[in-house]
């Protein structure tokens, strides 16, 4: 089954 | 200090109601620009970005940047104890211990003042990229809940494809599976009907259905939601508000199978 990805990767801190 | 007069209380309400199962303790950050949020789920998987605009307020007074600390259960009670169609004030000083909020009916010469404690929250403000999405597509709110409530009752998981048939809805579970297929659709009486699907590239992504059953708790908030996609990315699902306010949410995708 495909897993659950975060947003970490696409949303960096500003 | 802030001073922030909106028409309807029902509107922050609802507002409220749809983000509250998602983020529990929330920084409002108010400026002359509105009223902003931005927050997280604990599994930073889904993202809520409010934004209600000063000129969604009447009056609208913020002199300087103010960051309210909310607990959203703590404001869910309060605003519990409005009428749909008071007028809502929300109030606060400039370095503030509590947020207050003024109910007033339109009606009746009643006021109700409420204040909630205010929390310190370390919040970390995240950049969100501006995206040339592969698909967009705008859809009836209301079809969007149906198909996503539809579709959690056979399979965690929904694939969104979206080709030059259009764009569909697909499960697989252990009973079975499903699909929904929408075409691009116009309808001219009822404009809130519609179906546009614009399409640079075909997209096709997997989704977990319980943060898009939430999500749609947005649905009372707009006739129509726009659902954005691109391989790979976070999926985009804004309902618009009146005065250019909005209520985005983002998703991260399932990866691998």
């Amino acid at each position: 089954a495909p897993r659950q990805g975060t947003l970490n990767r696409f949303f960096g801190k500003s | 200090m802030l001073e922030a007069r909106l028409e309807q209380a029902n509107l922050f309400k609802k507002v409220v109601d749809a983000i509250k199962d998602l983020v529990q303790d929330c920084n409002f950050d108010c400026n002359d620009s509105g009223i902003a949020l931005q927050a997280m789920d604990n599994s930073h998987v889904a993202l809520v970005s409010m934004m209600l605009r000063s000129e969604s307020f009447a009056p609208f007074r913020c002199d300087r940047n103010i960051a309210l600390g909310i607990n959203l259960t703590s404001l869910t009670k309060v605003l519990k104890c409005a009428q749909s169609d008071d007028i809502l004030t929300l109030k606060a000083e400039d370095a503030p211990d509590v947020v207050e909020l003024v109910f007033e009916s339109a009606e009746s010469d009643r006021i109700s003042e409420y204040s909630i404690k205010l929390m310190d929250i370390d919040q970390e403000h995240l950049g969100i990229p501006e995206t040339d999405y592969g698909a967009t597509i705008s859809m009836p709110a209301a079809e969007f809940q149906r198909i996503c409530r539809d579709l959690i009752a056979l399979s965690e998981s929904v694939s969104i494809e979206c080709s030059k048939e259009g764009v569909k809805f697909a499960c697989q579970g252990d009973i079975g599976s499903g699909a929904v297929t929408l075409r691009q659709h116009t309808n001219v009486d009822k404009p809130e009907m519609n179906v546009e699907i614009n399409m640079s590239e075909p997209v096709s992504l997997t989704f977990s259905l319980k943060y898009l059953v939430n999500f749609c708790k947005a649905s009372g908030l707009s006739n129509q939601v726009r659902l954005c996609l691109s391989n790979e990315v976070p999926l985009l699902v804004e309902y618009s508000l009146a005065n250019n306010s909005h209520l985005r949410f983002y998703l991260a995708p399932k990866i691998g199978d």
